[in-house]
Parts: structure tokens; sequence; C-alpha cells
């Protein structure tokens, strides 16, 4: 069986809330490890892979490795029904077809519980090798959002390049063109101001920027999110979450036609 | 805009 205690269960809404419009339905899988989530986006152009580990939870139990097929809009819907300080503990027996979601306010004078329908899903679980990326770039999450909501203004695509000079995302459209460069700044008074840029080698490439901006939708999970490139292959889009697990999402490049 | 690519031609198939 499964029993996992989250305290701030409010990260579990972060996280749904931050995948849902790419991603229908979707395989969570439980193992001694904790909590993860692979799945590619309807069109196949993005994966998602999520993980919460288990000592994140205050209680976790978890006697085998389990996959819970759910609805991630009807996940979402349970979980609105959360306060945002509520505790959060799942329960789900072996081979059930539902799990329990049992919410409980700070204060302990009110407890609700939500029993959600489990599904049959048939996914694809891929390999991701670890990278050795030419270009990683950590800035406040805030500031990734508005580049993405600045840029999709203008067009679909954007260049990003990673020079010495810092890192220029280019798009164009009809109404011309845009450019913006973010370079370091690790001399913010704030923390979470910062930016870090760690450039082993020049790289450019292009994204479809709609995805790059649906990733945005992550921001309440962090400070700071962290893009990693490497010539002609999938840019990681990363957001901690806190100090429990982290949330990655991976979009492949566009190419010449 | 250029071509998109299927993330799947990426990372192989588990």
């Amino acid at each position: 069986m499964l029993e996992a205690r989250l305290v701030q269960g409010s990260m579990l809404r972060k996280v749904v809330d931050a995948v849902k419009d790419l991603v229908s339905d979707a395989n969570i899988d439980v193992s001694s490890s904790g909590f993860s989530l692979q799945a590619m986006d309807t069109s196949h152009v993005s994966l998602i892979a999520m993980h919460l580990r288990a000592d994140a939870f205050e209680h976790f139990r978890c006697d085998r490795p389990m996959s819970m097929g759910m609805s991630l809009a009807n996940l979402a819907k349970v979980l609105k029904c959360a306060g945002s300080d509520d505790i959060v503990t799942l329960k789900a027996n072996d081979d059930g077809d539902t799990v329990t979601f049992m919410f409980e306010s700070p204060k302990e004078d009110r407890v609700s519980d939500f029993e959600l329908k489990l599904m049959d899903i048939d996914s694809e679980h891929l390999g991701i090798p670890d990278t050795d990326y030419c270009a990683t770039v950590t800035m406040p999450a805030g500031e990734y959002a508005r580049i993405c909501k600045d840029l999709s203004s203008i067009g679909d695509t954007v260049v990003i390049s990673a020079t010495k000079d810092g890192v220029k995302f280019t798009t164009s459209g009809d109404v011309g063109t845009a450019n913006v460069t973010v370079r370091q700044n690790t001399t913010a008074d704030k923390k979470e101001d910062q930016t870090i840029i760690d450039l082993k080698e020049p790289v450019a490439l292009t994204f479809a920027l709609r995805y790059l901006t649906s990733f945005a939708k992550a921001t309440p999970l962090a400070t700071h999110v962290t893009l990693s490139m490497t010539r002609e292959l999938p840019v990681m889009v990363e957001y901690a979450i806190q100090d429990m697990g982290h949330l990655r999402f991976y979009l492949a490049p566009k190419i010449e036609d | 805009g250029g071509k998109q690519r299927s993330i799947a031609s990426f990372f192989a198939v588990q």
C-alpha cells in the first residue's frame, strides 16, 4: 500500500497546475524513491519529468512500486479543494482503482478527503541520458516568464543564443523583431534577483515559443529557473521543487527546413 | 520558423 504525507501540500497543486495544459492524462509512478511523472505533451514535442523525493514527505510508505494513471484535469480539481496551508496525505491500496487525498488544516480543525478514480494509461518511458551542456543559465523564474510573454507577442519562434556576452533571446514576426539579452549578475542584493551563466561553448538553438511559455506556468514553484542547452539537443528547463525534487521540461529544437 | 522535431527522436524508449 501507499501512504504519503506532505506538509507543504500546495507544492502538489503547483506541480499539477504547471503541467496540466501540456498533458491531459499521465501515470504518477510511486516507489520507495518517491513520486515521479514522465509524460510527453500531446504533440510529442516536449517531455515533462517530475520527481518528488520520498524524504520530502513527513511520512512515506510504499510497499511496492505502483503506477497511478489519472486525468490531470481531475487531479487539479481535487487539489484545488485543499487549503493553501493544508497538509496533504495520499493513500492507495496495491491494485486498487482509486487514490484518496486527505487534506488537514494546519490548526487541525478541518479534515476532508477526496477519492479520485484511477485509469489505465499506456505510456512510453523515455530514457534521458546525462548530458554535458554547453551553456547553463540560472535566472529569476519571473524574468524567464516575462521574456517568454514579451517575445510571444512579437513572434512564434525564438532563437536562444549563449555567448560570452550573455544569453540572447531573439524573435521576429509581422510587427518586427525583438531581442532580449540576459547577462550574468551575481552582485544583486537579493539572491532571487541573481543570474548565473555557465558557458563552456557558444550555442544557439531555435524553439517554439508556445512551449517555452507554457513551461513558465511552473513559476510559482521556484525563485529561479535553469535553462541548459547543447547543440542540436533539446533544451532542459528546470524548476527546483525546493529541496524536495524537481520539475524538468525538455523541448525539441526546430531545425532548418 | 524551421521544422519541429519530435522529442521522442532524441530520447530512446525504455
